[in-house]
């Protein structure tokens, strides 16, 4: 089965 | 004092459209730059970046950067009153909780005013950094919402696989499996048919195909859709608009756990 990443596992706050 | 004045409400129109399902609430903000709008879905697995830059418009005054918090949803319902030829002028006073839609038919006969109350949006501004992708593929964007649409009615998720001869679109469901090859070709009639490729690695990610199918609604802004792909990024699915910026949609991979 997959794990679906979400774009706060790459992305930070500023 | 914050004036925009688009002669194209139908690209406004078109930007709302493509967004309004992907994101509820959002803040527009509004700098010498341009208009910009930086959102997640409500699951935090897509995000999406809008730029339409100050030079594209007709008249841009924008006196001092200003967030305006807006439903999507209900601006879409004020910009669709506009014709896509009408002139849009957006206009806020400076501490005002409202945002006022005037829209003037090309022959001035006809103005309309919709005011929208704006609302407090407590959202997270992500740093995305300038990335060098492993793969790059320009295509139709036409031809992308196609393969997305069609790979949607068979499986749940989509592995695209950029190689130096094409890209695969790729999927799986309980009725069966399904391939499309798209060969790098720019022996096209129209330059937006054409399937160009840069890569400096083969990538092979997976992605949920209703966010693919979800941002694939930006089509009526481009003729061609850039695909930007790495192994340790987001997908990023670029619509850009002539002259006056773009619509960028990432997204985060599936990866087996």
């Amino acid at each position: 089965s997959c794990l679906q990443k979400k774009i706060l596992d790459y992305f930070e706050g500023d | 004092m914050l004036e925009l004045r688009l002669t194209q409400a139908g690209l406004l129109k078109k930007v709302l459209e493509s967004i309004k399902d992907l994101v509820t609430d959002a803040n527009f903000d509004c700098s010498a730059t341009g208009f910009s709008l930086q959102a997640m879905d409500s699951s935090h697995v897509a995000l999406v970046a809008l730029l339409l830059r100050s030079d594209g418009f007709e008249h841009y005054r924008c006196d001092h950067n200003i967030s305006m918090g807006m439903n999507l949803g209900n601006m879409a319902k004020m910009l669709r009153c506009a014709s896509d030829d009408d002139t849009v002028t957006i206009k806020a006073d400076d501490g005002s909780d409202t945002v006022t839609f005037m829209f003037e038919s090309p022959s001035q006969d006809k103005i309309s005013d919709y005011e929208m109350k704006l609302m407090d949006i407590d959202s997270e501004h992500l740093g995305i950094p300038e990335a060098e992708y492993q793969a790059i593929v320009r295509m139709s964007a036409s031809e992308f919402a196609r393969i997305c649409k069609d790979l949607g009615t068979i499986g749940d998720t989509v592995i695209i696989s950029v190689t130096k001869e094409g890209v695969q679109f790729s999927t799986k469901g309980d009725i069966g499996t399904a391939n499309i090859i798209c060969r790098k070709n720019t022996a096209v009639d129209k330059k937006e048919e054409a399937t160009v490729i840069e890569m400096a690695e083969p990538v092979s990610l997976t992605f949920a195909s209703r966010y693919l199918i979800a941002f694939t609604k930006a089509t009526p802004l481009a003729g061609q859709v850039t695909i930007s792909m790495s192994y340790d990024m987001p997908i990023v699915v670029e619509y850009k608009m002539e002259t006056m910026g773009y619509m960028r949609f990432y997204l985060a991979p599936k990866i087996e756990e």
